[in-house]
Order: C-alpha cells, then sequence, then structure tokens
C-alpha cells in the first residue's frame, strides 16, 4: 500500500528528505 | 488412441495453467526488475500488452479471497506461531505494539491492524508537514507539467490520478496544475510514502487540514512494491484508491491512500459510508463524497464546511483483502 500526498506551497519549500530513506509517522518532511 | 486414452489422462485446466504460467511470468519479471534496480539502471517499462495482461488478474477477487482467509478465527495455540513467522519475515517491531501478547490478536487480519503505544510515534513540532504513515520515501519533488513521478523517471497524469475538477471547466486555458493553485507564487509538490507489509499500517494526518471531498475510485489492485511502480507506467491511477482533497494554511492539499493486493481495502475513520475493494463497483468509474454543506444538510463534525484534522490525527487504515 502506499500514501500519495500532494499539495500546495510557496516555492521556498524544502524537503528534509532522501530517496529510498525510511521514515515514520510524526517525522517532518520538509519545511518553508 | 488420444480418444481411448481420454478417461485416463488428468483434464486440462486452463485456468490454474494461466495463472501459474503467469505467476511464472510476474515472478521472473519481477526478479529482472530487481536486478536492474540494484545495477540502478533506468527503469524498463512493460509494454501495454504486459499491463493489459496483469491488469486482466482477477487481483480484487484474490484481494477479497485473501481477506477472507485472514479474517479466519486462528486457535490460541496456532497464534503464536503464525504471527512469529511473520515478524520475522517482514522485520516487524512488536515492541512498539500497544498489544505485545500475540495471543490477544484473534486472526493475521487483526495483527495486521494493531495499534502503536501512545508514545511510539513523536510528531515533529518545527515541520509544518510530518510523515502520515512509516514506510519508505518512495519520491518525492515538484510537479511539472501536471505530470507527477511515482518514482524518478516514471510519470503519471495529476488529472488521471485525481480525476476532473469542477474549476477546470471555468478557465480551460489553464493547466490541470495551475487550477489547482490558489496563488500563482506557489508551487505543487508530491511525496509517495510505501508501506511495506511488515509496517504499522495505519495512516494519520500529516498537518493541519480541512478535508471536503473524498473520491473513490474503484480499481484494479496490482502490487504497488516499489519494483512494480517502476516497471508499470500509471499504476497508481490503476490502482484502487481514496483521494481527500481539501486545503491547508498555503492552499490545497490532499492525502490519497492506494491500495495493493494484499491490502486491498481502505477505511477512513470519520467515513462510515466509504466502501473499498467491493464487488459492486467497476473499474474506471469514480464516486464523490463531499464533506461540505449539501443542501440543507450538514455534517456534524464539519467546521465551516469540512471535516477538520489535526497534525497527527489518525485519519484512517489499510486492511487485509
Amino acid at each position: 500500500s502506499t500514501i500519495v500526498l500532494l499539495f500546495e506551497a510557496p516555492k521556498d519549500f524544502i524537503f528534509n528528505l532522501q530517496p529510498g530513506q525510511q521514515i515514520r509517522v510524526g517525522e517532518g518532511l520538509g519545511s518553508l | 488412441s488420444l480418444t481411448a486414452g481420454r478417461g485416463f489422462l488428468p483434464r486440462p485446466w486452463p485456468l490454474p495453467f494461466l495463472f501459474v504460467t503467469g505467476g511464472g511470468y510476474l515472478g521472473y519479471q519481477h526478479y529482472k526488475r530487481r536486478s536492474q534496480e540494484d545495477d540502478e539502471a533506468p527503469p524498463s517499462l512493460a509494454t501495454p500488452t504486459q499491463v493489459a495482461l496483469y491488469h486482466s488478474f482477477p487481483t480484487r477477487l484474490l484481494s477479497r479471497a485473501w481477506g477472507r482467509l485472514n479474517g479466519v478465527e486462528l486457535p490460541t495455540w496456532l497464534r503464536k506461531p503464525i504471527y512469529s513467522l511473520y515478524i520475522w519475515t517482514f522485520g516487524v517491531n512488536m515492541q512498539e505494539a500497544a498489544v505485545e501478547d500475540l495471543h490477544h490478536y484473534r486472526n493475521l487480519s487483526e495483527f495486521f491492524r494493531r495499534r502503536l503505544k501512545p508514545a511510539a510515534r513523536p510528531l515533529c513540532a518545527s515541520s509544518c508537514l510530518i510523515s502520515p504513515a512509516d514506510g519508505r520515501i518512495l519520491h518525492f519533488g515538484r510537479v511539472k507539467n501536471s505530470e507527477v513521478e511515482q518514482v524518478k523517471g516514471v510519470t503519471y497524469s495529476l488529472e488521471n490520478f485525481l480525476g476532473p475538477q469542477n474549476s477546470r471547466s471555468k478557465n480551460s486555458s489553464l493547466s490541470f496544475r495551475d487550477l489547482l493553485l490558489s496563488c500563482p507564487d506557489n508551487d505543487l509538490f508530491h511525496v509517495v510514502v510505501y508501506l511495506a507489509p511488515g509496517d504499522y499500517h495505519c495512516f494519520h494526518s500529516p498537518t493541519e487540514w480541512k478535508v471536503e471531498l473524498r473520491r473513490h475510485f474503484p480499481g484494479t489492485l496490482m502490487s504497488v512494491n516499489p519494483g512494480v511502480a517502476r516497471w508499470v507506467k500509471e499504476l497508481f491511477c490503476l490502482n484502487e484508491r481514496v483521494v481527500l482533497t481539501g486545503q491547508w494554511q498555503h492552499g490545497f492539499f490532499s492525502l490519497t491512500a492506494v491500495g495493493a493486493t494484499n491490502v486491498g481495502s481502505i477505511r477512513v475513520y470519520f467515513d462510515q459510508e466509504l466502501q473499498t475493494n467491493s464487488p459492486c463497483y467497476s473499474k474506471g468509474s469514480f464516486h464523490d463524497h463531499s464533506y461540505v454543506a449539501v443542501g440543507d444538510q450538514v455534517l456534524k463534525t464539519t467546521n465551516e464546511g469540512g471535516v477538520v484534522l489535526q497534525k497527527g490525527e489518525a485519519v484512517g487504515e489499510f486492511n487485509l483483502g
């Protein structure tokens, strides 16, 4: 199963992620 | 002599033969893809015939049968060995489960839906957006030209994924992506989280937002593991999914739960009407349910039209079959 998030944000939104990384509920995905 | 010997020979069964050969073929393709993945080679996409073959498999029927099987109550003595095998195979961490005693879970479906201890998932306070699920980040980035990448180099159409928007007819000169944006200075972003079989399978609200619409797309239930996502273009548009759309502090926001063969049904806690992986729905259609005022009827859970979700709040879960 998969969850897909699609969202609008200011252009300076930055992801704090690496492709393939393991993640858990509540961990930050990105910030402004 | 063939006619005479017919009584002795086993009858050919075309359907099981098709399943076995087809399954073997897909297994081989999966093995081939894994090898390519390891080599970090560019994805090799399935041909339309291969996709049509996979698409024609009765994956929804198989999924429901799998769900029925896993809903059978297990005798107490059998629970520990069965769940231990599952834990060992998929690397489940039972120390974070709310109930660690394996005898407590009556069947594999209950075990799959296990809850976590209250403090097991602290919420990141410094981030405006948190992970909605446990899993692996398959892909993330900006949406360009109304095409979204399910994995690097394999795209799907945003319009096929979300379905038509009401605002589309009002201003047809704008692209689908631009129609979703409330402010031209903003951009559209996406994140894909893949949940492996051993992961905690509830999903939570990634931010504070208001859900206005639920759109249910009954579809096929192909595997969504990263290998298949690299192989089948538009996989997320073909599979059964539930799209929740609404608004957050920066404008448009959506969360989509995509089902798979083994995990075919999706539950949303605040929506009792939603029924997924049901034989009454046909592939290719979609069904809307608005959470904003409908005529004179306003849902109790709404606040100024829409279901308000807090950051980290439990939203729903995936179920076996």
